[in-house]
């Protein structure tokens, strides 16, 4: 299964899951890089919870998976200051 | 609405901006009224003040910056990320970036400076993302009319749970004071206009808005509005599809489109067609059923027409004989609703255009926000 909640990988998904990775790092303090290997097991739930944390805030449906409205928001045009502060 | 992780706040009540640099986007007198506005936006809502300073380091430094432009918030060319500011505090706190890779507008093409720079001035003020996605400091951006644009309650909330309300009126301590030009009630205005969907009434200098279906107005300073304007504007009327008001003082007439003052204002109302006699317009009200605008001088009219932009043949008449049960003379009319609202005195009368009759009468009780 993929290491994020995702159907079924190719290449596009690939780059999909990277810009999510890098919308929920900048906009929702997710660390991906910081997460030790032995943990990525434990990474789809972070990426879920974050998705789910995401979807909250901007008032989608709270899927915790990466489906089509949630990249959609993501795509929007935004601006920089991040929506959850640590 | 949040605040910002530590909710830093200003603490002064007056607080300076300086736009460093511009985009080629737009003219810099246009940036420089969009970023005007945006701050009006908070402190008609606060006890804040706004200075705009030319030179040295200000409270809020405002630019245009593309890619690494020097904080830790690389811009991503294109769409993306759109702009950026920092919460209160010394330095950088409180400066304001937009990305030069946008298209900085000021209409619904490309990013409309003005909407995106209410968003930024919430953070340089303290304000966090709202998910309230009709706030306008929800995270993404989307297009709304300037000229109707209003802060949603969430802003308000928000803004006011770090600084409070606007200051109260200081009591009137001199007869032309706010209160005492406007609380009488036989009140008689100079001019009344629309503006979208607000009534405006115009009174020495100071002018009140409100809703067509609410008794309660505010009030606030012609200049603080529209500062290219005189005050004592003696007749008003909006052309509502074309987003123009315009108005008028002694010989003169300016226009207003979008909110923006236009440029090669005040002209003549002579270049209207108006004959040299005519020194002063007393009312102005525009039809649109008809698209023509009825400019009352005196006991008489003239009618305009906005499409051939030529005054109709015919003119002046008698007020008296085309308005029945109005005039001889009116002090303000606006035109709501497939009626004319005139002013005469104290009275209003409520006129049908249709079945041209008065089909209401009663005293204004126009306090302008006592």
């Amino acid at each position: 299964s993929g290491a994020v909640p995702l159907t079924n990988s190719t290449g596009s998904e690939e780059n999909d899951v990277l810009f999510a990775e890098r919308y929920l790092e900048t906009f929702y303090g997710f660390v991906m890089d910081g997460v030790p290997v032995t943990k990525m097991k434990v990474s789809p739930n972070l990426m879920k919870n974050k998705l789910q944390e995401m979807q909250q805030f901007l008032g989608l449906k709270v899927t915790g998976r990466l489906d089509a409205s949630t990249l959609d928001m993501m795509h929007m045009p935004r601006c920089g200051v991040p929506d959850v502060h640590e | 609405f949040r605040t910002l992780a530590g909710r830093p706040v200003w603490r002064k009540r007056f607080l300076t901006y300086r736009i460093n640099s511009y985009t080629p986007d737009m003219k810099p007198a246009d940036v420089d009224y969009a970023i005007q506005k945006a701050f009006q936006v908070w402190s008609d809502v606060t006890p804040l003040k706004f200075r705009k300073i030319h030179s040295g380091e200000a409270d809020i430094m405002i630019g245009f910056a593309s890619g690494a432009h020097g904080d830790f918030n690389p811009f991503d060319g294109r769409g993306g990320i759109i702009a950026h500011a920092f919460g209160p505090g010394p330095g950088i706190g409180g400066d304001t970036h937009f990305d030069e890779a946008e298209t900085w507008t000021a209409n619904y093409r490309g990013t409309n400076l003005f909407l995106v720079a209410v968003h930024e001035l919430g953070h340089s003020l303290g304000l966090g993302h709202s998910s309230d996605p009709k706030a306008i400091m929800f995270p993404t951006y989307s297009y709304v009319d300037p000229n109707t644009f209003r802060l949603s309650s969430d802003d308000v909330r928000g803004i006011q749970s770090l600084y409070g309300g606007p200051e109260r009126r200081q009591p009137p301590s001199h007869p032309d004071s706010t209160e005492s030009a406007t609380c009488n009630p036989i009140l008689s205005l100079d001019a009344a206009t629309t503006v979208g969907n607000k009534i405006i009434f115009f009174k020495d200098r100071y002018f009140g808005w409100r809703n067509p279906e609410s008794p309660k107005s505010n009030i606030s300073l012609i200049s603080s509005f529209w500062p290219n304007l005189p005050s004592g504007i003696q007749a008003a009327y909006e052309i509502g599809d074309r987003n123009q008001v315009f108005f008028f003082k002694d010989d003169k007439y300016w226009v207003i489109s979008n909110l923006r003052p236009q440029r090669l204002y005040p002209k003549n109302v002579r270049s209207l067609g108006f004959p040299n006699f005519v020194e002063k317009i007393d009312a102005a009200v525009f039809n649109p059923l008809l698209y023509k605008t009825y400019f009352f001088v005196g006991s008489q009219y003239w009618r305009y027409d906005e499409r051939r932009q030529l005054m109709d043949p015919g003119y002046p008449k008698f007020i008296t004989k085309a308005f029945p049960g109005i005039g001889p003379k009116i002090d303000a009319v606006y035109y709501n609703n497939r009626h004319y609202y005139f002013f005469q005195g104290s009275v209003v009368s409520e006129y049908d255009v249709l079945s041209h009759r008065v089909t209401k009468r009663l005293k204004h009780d126009i306090k302008l926000g006592c």
